[in-house]
This record gives structure tokens, C-alpha cells and sequence, in this order.
């Protein structure tokens, strides 16, 4: 408001009375990726650029242009003049854009503006270095950058001659930097990528433990899960305690609970004994009570045809007291009916 | 898909969704260059207009559009001239888009084998596609790894059908992973040791998926007619244009 301080929302507020409102801004946190390694923090929009968002400024034509300009190695402070006329600081004390120097903008056009002209490109407009103050002038502040100043942006590596060049360049088998640096200790770690262990493969961080196998042995997926004694792993890496495996009820989301719970496990005699998977652990079945119809129920879960065989024996002869088994032979799978997909 | 699961968005991104105004998404299809789609020819009966389609490209989920995704009319369905659609043999139509795709990390050309290159039974590809599953169709795509069966142990299944070199089967014995109503023209791809994924097949036809009598699916076999898709694309760029 004109009186006093900004309010959070400046266009809506109703804490302002009728025409008291000013083009007060706010300061926000930098989120431009271009900008992220500046000495300050919050920014304030409108930019010196004319954009209204950082969103807008991520996508402008001078987002762009600079990093590839700073390739070029014509200014150290290129860079740091384009963030401050791209995300301005903004004092957080009064809410308002503190603009680079003149200085800094001149010497960044002067050193600059002519590789533009060789490849045919021009200044960006707007960037009228007189709009800027000068350095201890009228008490205005005004950004110089410090020595130390990063050159290079979290999205650009730097050469070891102290070239930007973007990130996404290094180690991609071409080399960028007039040194070769952006093409040396190439590992998936320089790459921000995760090595699988069998196959050097790189992966990204993101693909570990997601449930979708990346590496050829699976090992992106191993270790993801720290179930109790007394739980399994789905698929999905959830745990469920082991007595709700087979239960009949779905207990991981991905079902992988209730897979493969009716088998016909075969032996070193070929047999196929009827075996159930029931908390986590094979089960041959018992032949007490056993009917009919429970062959019949069996052969259909497996998706297989009858008529079905069933044979009763003792699993091992010479252990008479042992209770015998279900051994099982169910027929072909029904011949399927075509349809289209 | 049956017995598959939900894909990660961008894996793979020459699955294109083939669509109506009215009916939503109705068979998948395979983009194999910037123009070019394939897909399987039992998709267009009672649909022959290209006015009636659209290709939808680079979208994981039906039912929330990204900004990965494409869209593209149809300019011309080209049927395989031998197509009945009593018997099934040569089910395959290559589409001509209007306009050509822009290529990006979620929309990308798969490549075609051969003519002469066959995928070997026992190898392990994957089928991808928004058909049914058993008890939904879903919104994501999905994907299910099917093993390749030779042609003799496939007609052991079908023995009312008649299977084809020009067909290929892939699946397993209990059915536990195949495609199903809606995935029909997706692709059925394999994956070579260098990374590299090619074409065999497109989704055709199979058992009722979601009944009980399963089996393994049918594809068309795309390397049977690498030279008619050559031969068709070549006609249509610099012949009829």
C-alpha cells in the first residue's frame, strides 16, 4: 500500500483502501536453474528484462542466449550481469530490485556485443546500460560482482582453461572444452548417474528402487526394502507379513501376493505333487479328505483342462508314517477361441 | 495387457494410441518414421475414413494429456490388399499422418528388422498397450514381457486356426502375461544386446483373453513384410503426393 508496508498478495489485498495501492513487488526465492549459484537469494519481478515470471524469463529468448554466449569466454562477469538483469536482487527490508551497476553492464556489452555480431545476433534490447546507476552514486546501491564469483552456473560445467560450457556436454563424447577437461573421468557419478554393477550401465537416480528392473541382474531393485522377519517383499518393494501371502486376499498393492499360489511341482521321479504356496513356504498337499472336485478346482486355477488324474502316494516309502500326497495330472489347456484384439 | 504393468512414462515411445471422436482410444499402433505408423488392419473395419481417426503420441495416461504429448490426423490407411477378415492372415495396414511428428525423448521412430530377420523362439520382448486387463481397461500404459513360442507349439493351441508365417506367437503356457482386447497394432518389441529395440511384431489376435481358456497371443510378423511397408511408403511419398 502507498502508507504503509506490501501486503502478501499485492493485486488482491483488501488490506489496502480504495486507490492506495501501489506496484509494490515481493520477494521471492530464485528458482531460474541458470541463476541458482548467485551471492543472493530472492528475486524480484518484474525483471530489468520485461519479464513478468521467472517462468517467463526461463523461457526467453535472453535465457538462452546467455549461457551460450558465456562459451565464448568474452566477459568473467557475463553471467553474473545477465542473472541481475534476469532475476534481480530483491532487499527483502524494502521489497525492492537492486540493479547491477552501470560499470558492469557496460563492460559486459562492450566485451561481448561484437562475438554477438558474428554470428549475427544483437544486444538484447532493454539493456540500456545508462538505465542502471553508477557505483557509489546517489546513494543508490547498485551489484558489482566479488571476485570469486562462479562463472559458470550449476548448469554448466567448467572447463579447466575456466570455459563454461552447459553441462548436459560433458562427457557426451564430444569435446567441448578447447582442453578436452569436459570429456575426462567420465564415470556415472561425473554424469549425476547411478552405475549398475554388472554392466557399468548408467542409470538415473530416479530408477533405483521404482519397482522397473534397469540393470540386466535386477541389482537397481535389490536392498529396497527392509521388511521384518516376519513380512515378504511385493514386488513394489512394500512389505506384508508373510501369513497374508496366498491368503486370498489382496495384501500388495501390485497383487504380487496372490501370484502363483497352485503349482504343480515335479520332482526328480516327474511326479507332479500338488503344491501350495500358503505364507511364503511350498506346501505338498495332504491327501486326507481329499475329493474329486478338488482336482477338478486345481487344474482349472492352473489354467489347465481335465479330465483330471489324481493318484495318492506316499511322498517317501521309506518313511511309512509320513501322510501321503496329492499327485496330479490335469489335461491340456483348452483350445482357445480366436478373437481379435 | 494381461499380467503386465504400468510403464514408466517415455520408455517407450514409439506407442501411439489410435483414436476416435467417439469411441476414445480403439487399437494401438507403432510409429516407424515421422509419417508413417503401423498398426493391424482388423482395426479399421467399419472404420475405413481417415477423417474418422486421430494418432495420439507421446501420452502414458489416456485420461490426463502431457505436454510430451502429440496429436496427428490421418491422411491415408493403406490395407494389406490380401486382408479378409474372416481368415486373419495379413493383418496389418501401414497409416500416413498429416503432418510429421516432431521427434523427441517421448516420440521416437522404433526400428524394423530386415527382411530376413527372425526373432527366435524362447527369446524374452515385451508387449505394450492400453488394452484390457483381465478386470479394467486401464488409463496408464501398460507393458508385460512375453516369451517368443515357435510356430508348431502355437498351433498345438489353436488347432481350429490356421498359423501362419506370417504370424508370430508370444506368451506362455499358463497365459500369464498377453495382450487382450484394445492392444491390438501395438507393438511386440526386443530388445538387442546393444540397447537397440526392433519391431517383430503387432498385436492380432489370440484366445478371449479374459475368459479362462488362455494361451499365447498371435502378432503379425513384421519382418514378413518389410518389403510390402517399403514398398507402400516409397508409392506414397514420391509416387501418389
Amino acid at each position: 500500500c502507498i502508507s504503509a508496508f506490501c501486503s502478501d498478495s499485492c493485486g488482491s489485498s483488501s488490506l489496502c483502501s480504495t486507490n492506495s495501492r501501489t506496484n509494490c513487488s515481493q520477494c521471492e526465492l530464485i528458482t531460474l536453474e541458470l541463476c541458482m549459484n548467485l551471492p543472493y537469494n530472492f528475486t524480484s519481478y518484474p525483471n530489468y528484462l520485461g519479464h513478468r515470471t521467472q517462468k517467463e524469463a526461463s523461457i526467453s529468448w535472453e535465457s538462452s542466449l546467455f549461457p551460450d554466449l558465456v562459451q565464448t569466454n568474452c566477459y568473467k562477469y557475463l553471467m553474473f550481469f545477465a542473472c541481475t538483469i534476469l532475476v534481480p536482487k530483491c532487499d527483502p527490508r524494502i521489497h525492492e530490485r537492486i540493479p547491477p551497476c552501470r560499470a558492469l553492464c557496460e563492460h559486459s556489452k562492450e566485451r561481448c556485443e561484437s562475438v554477438l555480431g558474428i554470428v549475427g545476433l544483437q544486444w538484447p534490447e532493454d539493456t540500456d546500460c545508462t538505465q542502471f546507476p553508477e557505483e557509489n552514486s546517489d546513494n543508490q546501491t547498485c551489484l558489482t560482482p566479488d571476485e570469486d564469483v562462479e562463472e559458470c552456473s550449476p548448469s554448466h560445467f567448467k572447463c579447466r582453461s575456466g570455459r563454461c560450457v552447459l553441462a548436459s556436454r560433458r562427457c557426451d563424447g564430444q569435446a567441448d572444452c578447447e582442453d578436452d577437461s569436459d570429456e575426462e573421468n567420465c564415470g556415472c557419478r561425473e554424469r549425476g548417474l547411478w552405475e549398475c554393477p554388472s554392466n557399468k550401465l548408467c542409470i538415473k537416480h530416479t530408477m533405483i528402487c521404482d519397482g522397473f528392473p534397469d540393470c540386466p541382474d535386477k541389482l537397481d531393485e535389490k536392498n529396497c526394502s527392509f521388511c521384518k522377519e516376519d513380512e515378504l517383499e511385493c514386488a513394489n518393494h512394500y512389505c506384508v507379513p508373510r501369513e497374508l501371502w496366498c491368503d486370498g486376499q489382496l495384501d500388495c498393492a501390485d497383487k504380487s501376493d496372490e501370484w502363483s499360489c497352485v503349482n504343480l511341482s515335479k520332482n526328480m521321479s516327474s511326479l507332479t505333487f500338488l503344491t501350495i504356496h500358503r505364507s511364503a513356504t511350498d506346501y505338498h498337499v495332504c491327501a486326507d479328505d481329499w475329493q474329486e472336485n478338488l482336482s477338478q478346482l486345481a487344474c482349472k486355477q492352473m489354467g489347465l483342462g481335465g479330465p483330471p488324474m489324481t493318484d495318492i502316494v506316499q511322498e517317501h516309502e521309506q518313511l511309512p508314517h509320513q501322510k501321503c500326497r496329492v499327485l496330479l495330472y490335469c489335461g491340456r489347456r483348452p483350445a482357445a477361441r480366436m478373437s481379435k484384439r | 495387457i494381461l499380467g503386465g504393468r504400468t510403464s514408466r512414462p517415455g520408455r517407450w515411445p514409439w506407442q501411439c494410441s489410435l483414436q476416435s471422436d467417439q469411441s476414445g482410444h480403439i487399437c494401438g499402433c507403432v510409429l516407424i518414421a515421422k509419417k508413417w505408423l503401423l498398426t493391424v488392419a482388423h482395426c479399421f473395419e467399419g472404420r475405413e475414413s481417415p477423417a474418422v481417426w486421430k494418432v495420439v503420441f507421446g501420452i502414458n495416461n489416456l485420461d490426463h494429456p502431457s505436454v510430451f504429448m502429440q496429436t496427428r490426423l490421418v491422411k491415408t490407411i493403406i490395407l494389406h490388399p490380401r486382408y479378409n477378415r474372416a481368415v486373419v492372415d495379413y493383418d496389418i495396414s501401414i497409416v500416413e499422418l498429416n503432418e510429421a511428428v516432431n521427434e523427441t525423448s517421448y516420440v521416437r521412430p522404433i526400428c524394423l528388422p530386415s527382411g530376413g530377420q527372425l526373432v527366435e523362439p524362447d527369446t524374452y520382448c515385451y508387449i505394450t498397450g492400453w488394452g484390457h486387463m483381465g478386470n479394467k481397461m486401464p488409463f496408464k500404459l501398460q507393458e508385460g514381457e512375453v516369451r517368443i513360442i515357435s510356430l508348431e507349439q502355437c498351433q498345438s493351441y489353436f488347432d481350429m486356426k490356421t498359423i501362419t508365417t506370417r504370424m508370430l506367437c508370444a506368451g506362455y503356457e499358463s497365459g500369464s502375461v498377453d495382450s487382450c482386447m484394445g492392444d491390438s497394432g501395438g507393438p511386440l518389441v526386443c530388445e538387442h544386446p546393444a540397447g537397440r529395440w526392433t519391431l517383430f511384431g503387432l498385436t492380432s489376435w489370440g484366445s478371449v483373453c479374459f475368459s479362462k481358456v488362455l494361451g499365447p497371443g498371435v502378432y503379425r510378423n513384421v519382418s514378413h513384410f518389410i518389403d510390402w511397408i517399403e514398398r507402400q511408403i516409397y508409392i506414397h511419398t514420391f509416387l501418389l503426393n
